[in-house]
């Protein structure tokens, strides 16, 4: 299994962006500001973080592109993770899967959103995008995502809070 | 549930001595739990002992020697509960030239196992990369460019070492 | 008591607003109280907004953004109570090629006034200093070496850009 | 004025270094741990630091040369600034400002220090040390000495912590 594609629309600063995968190792560079983090926070999104803190967000809604400089204001945005399953790792008979998380301002008001999930275009819900994700050891509290700053929180974190992490994999 | 945390303890803590002598080239370190008869009432302390120096708490060692020795706690969890891919955003930043080549190799023998997407600034690094991917903005719009070539890039945007 | 800091305050403020433009190349910043009737009933809140881009809270911005801002308060405190000499540790660790020599250069020109000492890895700041210390260790034991020239300095110690 | 000299003995990483300083821009560069923030830290150790977290010392007595790869531990460290004062920006009537901080690890109790400090050779004390100093407008908790990571911390901290700083200046 490896990520194939990630698909944003309207998602912090991208508009409508495609990024590819292959598996084996792929640089990301760029210069300070120009959305780099931005991506691995789309990864996240997906993976069900509920935390807003842990994608730069005061609130879901901050995650909707904003313009930009000279446009206008989103109400939706939505990521897609292309997995490649040929080899059958999530339990679903599928050669891709593809999980799409979707928020839409809600009407009566506009600094809430209301979620909604996708697997392969079918309605779900998070807990199953976290249960198909378990069978392939991916989540967004695991170390597989490791967000610019962790290192040196680790470094900084209690004791105690440092034995909780591996609470968390026991 | 005791027993659960100390197979895991046992394991990441094999896996940490390992890549941490690798990472600093022949440095040693380990795992320690402050209260070993109830680990739940106590924390977990990591030591590491650079090549050549006493051993220290991670407290003590200098601002590189630091973030290599969590760097080599987050890939020895990352090694005890394997995932199909991995995104490292700038964990190469505290590094000098040296240690992050080491790191890069590090990712270079992984991502024949497992799928890596690493953010950098280091040439060092992305040198090492099978595909590089720019990213710019522009009007507060992010573009990713295709595939770039590492030593195409202006000095002024990389870190050469 | 309030007048006293509103004083700095004013003064802090016009100083991070000249300081953060002419660092982010055009951007603007600003400081703001959280409580400006009571002042010390709130805290201090460092707005900036990147050229081409809106206005954001510090902790929307990215990790260069960020640090970019808080070296532009840094500076903005000296200027309001200079001193004769400063030592800056690493601060351009998290920025890239481009923002880091917009740093270095307002170094090298506060340099007329005051003393600059400054740990770097980055050839593109080690460049623009009057002389550069190598410090290494042996044994546990730093040994600081006499001026080197940067372009001596192995590609792998230093970060180029 | 200006930092003229930083002469350290047994101080952390140093057995018995000078390290001479020119008015304008001197950079430091080397390996990660080969010692270039333990330089930072001995000139904060004479501004009178009381905060041995702020030199990254459990204790003060880390602070003394623990022998490194081959040699013995120490008992005493000290460290000298000279400061270059032909302005008389300190009103003493000298063009040299030394002032010297010594620790020895008390014979009681070796986790323990006393503390000694000198001006130009004569005894004198911490607040006299302030003292002097308040005139250049230097000080171990001024902005004039940033740490490694204080960058990271300024972003980190609270808004009434950052307020805090403005306090401290009026
Ligand atoms: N909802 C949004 N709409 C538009 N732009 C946004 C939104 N949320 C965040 N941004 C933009 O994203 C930028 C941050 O991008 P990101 O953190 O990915 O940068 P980066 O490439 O990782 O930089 P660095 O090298 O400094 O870490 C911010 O400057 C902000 O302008
Ligand atoms: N009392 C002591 N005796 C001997 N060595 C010490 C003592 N205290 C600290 N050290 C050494 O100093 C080293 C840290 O040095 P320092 O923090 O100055 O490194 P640095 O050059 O700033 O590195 P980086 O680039 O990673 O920030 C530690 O590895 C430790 O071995
Ligand atoms: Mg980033
Ligand atoms: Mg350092």
């Amino acid at each position: 299994m490896y990520l194939k594609r990630v698909e944003m629309k309207n998602f912090k600063s991208f508009r409508q962006q495609e990024v590819p995968f292959e598996p084996g190792f792929t640089g990301i560079t760029g210069p300070n500001g120009s959305g780099k983090s931005n991506i691995s926070d789309a990864i996240l999104f997906v993976l069900g973080t509920t935390s807003s803190k842990q994608i730069r967000a005061g609130r879901l809604a901050d995650l909707i592109h904003n313009g930009g400089a000279n446009g206008e204001p989103r109400d939706e945005c939505k990521v897609s993770l292309v997995l490649a399953n040929e080899d059958r790792t999530i339990p679903v008979d599928e050669d891709e899967i593809v999980l799409t998380r979707r928020i839409k301002r809600s009407p009566s008001d506009p600094e809430r959103v209301n979620s909604y999930y996708y697997v392969n275009g079918d309605t779900s819900s998070l807990t199953e995008f976290q249960d198909l994700l378990s069978h392939a050891r991916i989540s967004a509290d695991g170390y597989n995502i490791v967000q610019q700053g962790d290192v040196t929180r680790i470094v900084s974190m209690s004791t105690t809070e440092r034995r909780g992490i591996l609470d968390e994999i026991a | 549930k005791k027993q659960a945390l100390m197979k895991v303890f046992d394991e990441v803590n094999e896996n940490f001595q390992a890549i941490f002598e690798k990472l600093s080239g022949g440095g040693s370190a380990r795992l320690k739990l402050e209260n070993e008869v109830d680990p739940f009432e106590g924390g977990l302390i990591l030591e590491s002992q650079p090549r050549g120096k006493s051993v220290h708490r991670l407290e003590a060692l200098s601002g590189g020697e630091k973030s290599l020795t969590a760097l080599s706690f987050i890939f020895a969890i990352q090694q005890y509960a394997p995932s199909p891919f991995y995104v490292l955003d700038e964990v190469d930043m505290f590094l000098d030239g040296v240690n992050s080549e080491l790191v890069a190799n590090m990712v270079r023998e992984q991502a024949d196992r497992a799928q890596f997407i690493m953010v950098s600034l280091r040439k060092v690094t992305l040198k090492l990369a099978d595909h590089v991917y720019g990213v710019t903005m522009r009007d507060g719009i992010t573009q990713v460019l295709g595939t770039v070539d590492v030593d195409e890039i202006a000095h002024e945007e990389l870190k050469e070492a």
